[in-house]
């Protein structure tokens, strides 16, 4: 994965992106 | 000996088939602890989700590569399956940590969040398996080019601003991915941000108007020199 750019902010994961808590 | 590609295409194959081999066609005793715990239990809709879709993705399927290759359709979303299973599991022990929290309620009966996660799983098989008969046959007898990225977005009628949300997530849960693959995935998600998330049905827009509320600001177009 050392090439792929990463977007989401640290301490950020799926559960914020679907708008759980 | 030296990497070709259709030596890199059968690298792909072979690992992504290796992850899968030892995998279940259903959801682990880990995954179904995890829906246990979820003020809603999500199995029956889990379960019948991935039944109605694999309908649907048969029969594009067969309608795409011909009627005869119907069976190999079946064999790419038993692999799919798998891989949507497992990067679940995945996913949820790292959210698990990285929250504290044991109850996935809300995410696990989240149709959207499933919908877009067996997508991104049915696009890395497909895709691994169109490398491989473009790289060992041409382009001119690839069989699978038409289901090239967005074809699944498309059959699966999803949003594509959604399946971007679930890439890197994706990405992080799966170690096993082959570089190829997560050059593939990163691809998709260019794609994505530079022309499908930005189609007037888009869920994007939304999003923009309800931040623009949060912050105060009104819904007025930026000036052209942004």
């Amino acid at each position: 994965t050392q090439d792929y750019h990463f977007g989401l902010e640290e301490g950020e994961g799926i559960s914020e992106l679907f708008d759980c808590d | 000996l030296p990497q070709t590609p259709v030596r890199t295409a059968m690298n792909t194959i072979q690992q992504l088939v290796m992850i899968l081999n030892s995998a279940s066609d259903k959801p682990s005793d880990n995954l179904i602890s995890y829906f246990n715990n979820c003020t809603v239990n999500p199995t029956h809709d889990i379960v019948e989700r991935v039944e109605n879709l694999g309908r649907i993705f048969k029969e594009k399927f067969a309608e795409a590569v011909g009627q005869r290759c119907a069976e190999i359709g079946s064999q790419r979303y038993r692999l799919g399956v798998r891989l949507y299973y497992r990067v679940m599991e995945s996913i949820l022990k790292s959210e698990e940590k990285r929250l504290s929290i044991h109850n996935f309620s809300k995410l696990l009966n989240n149709n959207t969040f499933h919908a877009s996660l067996l997508a991104c799983a049915l696009e890395v098989v497909v895709a691994t398996y169109g490398t491989s008969t473009n790289a060992s046959q041409g382009d001119a007898m690839n069989m699978e080019t038409n289901l090239s990225f967005p074809w699944i977005i498309n059959i699966l009628d999803l949003k594509a601003f959604d399946l971007y949300k679930v890439i890197e997530s994706f990405i992080k849960a799966e170690p096993s991915l082959t570089r190829e693959m997560i050059k593939h995935l990163e691809c998709c998600e260019h794609q994505i941000m530079e022309s499908l998330a930005w189609q007037s049905d888009s869920p994007l827009f939304e999003l923009i108007k309800q931040s623009k509320e949060r912050d105060g600001q009104p819904d007025e177009p930026e000036p052209p020199s942004y």
